[in-house]
């Protein structure tokens, strides 16, 4: 096990134990500012952890962060965890990160999928499901971005049990993604989520399900344009980005159709690099790459968010 | 606990529409062992395919047989995943 935050390497791939000890020791290490929530519990009865950055206040404006939500998609958890790291870090020191925290107060669910993350430790490293049962079917496992109510069963998901993006029996019927929507209507101030995923190199927005463009496109599209374009700047890595319709195809019951329809207006999905070479096994050397040249997207999006209130 | 010995990812590109269905037909075959890493989508994005050892040739032949462009992105899935064993196992010590 990891002993301290100051050993712990970010650099690595790391199993769920040592990541969830890797949660409490960052709670310790910033006690007045980061804390850890509990919004439920897996199919498999796993806590489902979220970290909370905040500085007081009550019930302020939040971002929402979650990686994960596809277990094999490991340099995404891994770039999670450098990010949380980095915002507890830049609080006080990166005047954005304090200006938003300032203000607002940041959620952060690092491993959404966790009996799925495990399941790719011991069983099967290219897992990208839930490990619910289903009923009349040998096939275990729901995609959980494909479960949101937001055209839910429609075209880029799948009513077959056996594939990759079976949608599940009905809306919000995994517990990990039902813990997300019962922390996100229960809390009723969050102004932004960012859901993220790898490896196709794309910052996408609403809408996954129709073709119509959201009622926000032209802002979304030009803080798009900035958010990869910063993200450039750092090693060159070329993102495209749009409405997830348009831009790669239909899918219907995904995490940022769901946000937006229920009034998050800053929904943003990223799929992290891709070398063309390695796919879900990113060799762990590019971790820190990675998440480096996140940052500043997410930074912007973050930003964007803080300064357009509604 | 699955192994992926010989298992390749490859790279495909389609050329017109009539390619990105046939894409989308092997997709349904599940009897035919692939997995989508990276789903045919439009023109422009490339298609990762997982394939598993045993289905290989019969991927292969059919991707010839249509004249698709493609390359191998990962030779042998399992080295892959016996390498990023051996680094988690160097980073724990």
């Amino acid at each position: 096990r990891e002993r301290s935050i100051s050993t712990f390497d970010f650099a690595s791939y790391h199993t769920l134990d040592e990541i969830y000890d890797w949660m409490d020791m960052l709670v310790e290490d910033h006690p007045n500012l980061v804390s850890k929530l509990q919004i439920g519990q897996s199919y498999e009865n796993r806590p489902l952890y979220v970290l909370k950055f905040s500085t007081g206040g009550s019930n302020r404006p939040a971002i929402w962060l979650d990686t994960g939500i596809h277990p094999r998609e490991w340099i995404t958890t891994a770039t999670g965890i450098w990010t949380a790291n980095k915002i507890a870090e830049e609080y006080g020191h990166d005047p954005s990160v304090t200006a938003i925290l300032d203000s607002m107060d940041i959620f952060f669910e690092i491993i959404t999928n966790p009996d799925g993350f495990v399941y790719t430790h011991h069983s099967n490293r290219m897992w990208r499901k839930t490990r619910s049962m289903n009923a009349g079917s040998r096939c275990v496992g729901v995609d959980p971005n494909r479960n949101w109510d937001a055209g839910f069963g429609g075209a880029g998901s799948s009513s077959n049990p056996c594939s990759e993006t079976y949608h599940g029996p009905h809306a919000h019927s995994e517990r990990e993604v039902k813990a997300i929507v019962d922390f996100i209507h229960g809390h009723g101030n969050v102004k932004s989520v960012i859901s993220i995923h790898s490896y196709s190199q794309m910052l996408l927005f609403p809408y996954g399900y129709k073709t119509t463009p959201a009622d926000d496109y032209q802002e979304m599209i030009e803080l798009a344009k900035k958010a990869v374009s910063d993200l450039a700047a750092v090693y060159g890595t070329k993102y495209i980005y749009g409405s997830v319709a348009n831009t790669i195809y239909m899918a219907c019951g995904t995490t940022i159709d769901w946000a937006y329809d229920n009034g998050v207006k800053y929904s943003f999905t990223l799929e992290l690099r891709d070398t063309g070479r390695y796919g879900f096994l990113l060799p762990s050397n590019q971790i820190i790459p990675t998440a480096t040249e996140t940052w500043p997207a997410l930074l912007d999006i973050m930003v964007h968010a803080l300064e357009h209130p509604y | 606990e699955q192994l992926f010995v010989g298992d390749q990812v490859l790279r495909i590109i389609a050329n017109d529409e009539e390619q990105m269905t046939l894409l989308r037909v092997l997709e349904e075959q599940a009897e035919l062992q692939v997995d989508f890493w990276r789903h045919p989508t439009n023109l422009n994005h490339p298609v990762d395919l997982q394939v598993s050892f045993s289905s290989l040739q019969a991927v292969k032949i059919f991707l010839d047989s249509y004249s698709f462009s493609y390359s191998i992105m990962i030779e042998d899935v399992q080295e892959l995943l016996d390498e990023e064993k051996k680094s988690m196992m160097r980073s724990r010590r």
